[in-house]
């Protein structure tokens, strides 16, 4: 107690705030959000819709222990031991969009024609550690 | 590239001619070793990378597409894309492309015929270059738009009849296609009135022997409302008869393109699936897809 008196006034310590350092790392590897509008492009002369697109991308770190919770084939782990243990060349499992969903575009054609298509795999929604 | 996942079943357009990858603006050039520029853009990129070499820089030759079937197209998307541009869950349809053609050239000529009045006729000429190999008719419709802004002043009900007929095209071997139905038409006053006419029995063959230029023989009556007070309702009508768009509803069976049924299938096999890391975080310049802090606590917490 006596030196807690001269302590800071600082809110008392959370402790699974502090144990949460050890377990998932800061930079976890996990789904942004990118949003882009196809003018920047300068493809709104044929796209006509949509005139935003927002694709995602994943991003952060792997921790070591993947497992059920990224998704991740034990093929993700036993890399992160080679990279660890024998061959650090090896690259680490990296964060990449694990699902996408499809985008529906509407275009005009060189020959003034018009088309709509459903295009796959536009838009990621989840990420996993690969 | 026979070891990288899928490369060898990458459709021709993404191993693009030469001219695609060679001409392809700097700015699509991936940094660092990318190697092999058009076949690691994404799928959107390499449609419109396959469309011509000059695409991003230059003003590509392009057609601007007829008012009213932009209009068309526009609902169209609408009716099958949410806002953010995803198709709609709820549709159940099995194109996934729809192509609008408005022909290139069209010779109109009307005759008066006593017992069906009217009789518009019209040569028209599409040409389907765009419909790529990989892409299969499931439907196709001429497109009528009837404008009744003009006076007219009530609604009306009709019978019309149209038939459809290869133009110029006759061999002992095989005759001249022909397909004609006569079908009921009702206007309302001061609204914009499309009219989809199947012709896919008539389009069918020729698409599956690959005729790229259709020419065809329309022939159009209607007989509307009252006889005896005709006149009025019959001009509204002559006045507005533009020529029909020609309306493909197909199905691409490319990679690139969604295929519905697989998704169904897809959600049927894995009902229950491993949590992954989904929550979108707020990137400093992103203004939306806020990450919601109590959804990334309580999931912590969970752990």
């Amino acid at each position: 107690d006596e030196n807690l008196k001269e302590a800071p006034a600082t809110p008392p310590y959370n402790l699974s705030e502090y144990f949460k350092q050890f377990l998932f790392p800061q930079n976890e590897c996990e789904l942004h959000n990118f949003r882009l509008s196809f003018s920047q492009l300068k493809w709104d002369r044929w796209i006509i819709a949509p005139h935003r697109y927002s694709p995602q991308y994943c991003k952060g770190d792997c921790p070591r222990v993947v497992g059920h919770r990224y998704g991740s084939p034990v093929h993700t782990m036993v890399q992160n031991l080679i990279y660890e243990r024998l061959d650090p060349s090896v690259p680490k499992p990296s964060c990449v969009p694990a699902e996408y969903s499809p985008l529906s575009v509407l275009t005009i054609e060189p020959d003034g024609s018009i088309v709509y298509k459903e295009y796959e795999d536009m838009i990621a929604t989840k990420c996993t550690c690969r | 590239l026979q070891h990288r996942a899928g490369s060898e079943r990458l459709p021709g357009l993404l191993v693009a001619p030469g001219a695609v990858s060679s001409a392809l603006n700097p700015v699509l050039q991936l940094p660092g070793g990318a190697g092999h520029g058009s076949a690691l853009l994404p799928p959107l990129l390499k449609v419109l990378a396959e469309r011509g070499p000059r695409r991003w820089d230059g003003e590509a030759p392009r057609l601007r597409p007829d008012a009213r079937a932009l209009r068309y197209m526009k609902r169209l998307y609408r009716m099958s894309a949410t806002k953010e541009g995803i198709p709609k869950a709820n549709k159940s349809h099995l194109y996934n492309t729809v192509r609008l053609f408005t022909p290139c050239s069209e010779h109109k000529h009307r005759h008066r015929d006593v017992v069906r009045g009217d009789v518009h006729s019209v040569d028209l000429l599409f040409n389907l270059d765009r419909v790529t190999a990989l892409e299969h008719l499931l439907k196709s419709v001429l497109l009528y738009s009837f404008d009744t802004s003009a006076p007219v002043s009530s609604s009306i009900t009709g019978t019309c009849h149209l038939s459809v007929k290869e133009h110029g095209f006759s061999s002992h071997v095989c005759p001249s296609l022909s397909h004609s139905l006569a079908f009921s038409l009702h206007f309302q006053v001061r609204k914009r009135k499309w009219v989809e006419i199947d012709v896919t029995s008539f389009l069918q063959p020729l698409i599956a022997t690959k005729r790229r230029n259709i020419h065809m023989a329309v022939n159009f009556t209607c007989l509307l409302g009252d006889p005896q007070h005709n006149t009025e309702l019959e001009n509204a009508i002559n006045m507005v008869l533009v020529p029909p768009s020609l309306l493909l509803y197909l199905n691409d069976t490319s990679e690139q393109a969604y295929h519905r049924w697989n998704a169904l299938r897809h959600r049927w096999k894995n009902p229950a699936r491993p949590r992954q890391r989904n929550s979108p975080r707020l990137n400093p310049a992103g203004d939306t897809g806020k990450e919601n802090s109590q959804g990334q606590r309580a999931s912590r917490q969970r752990r």
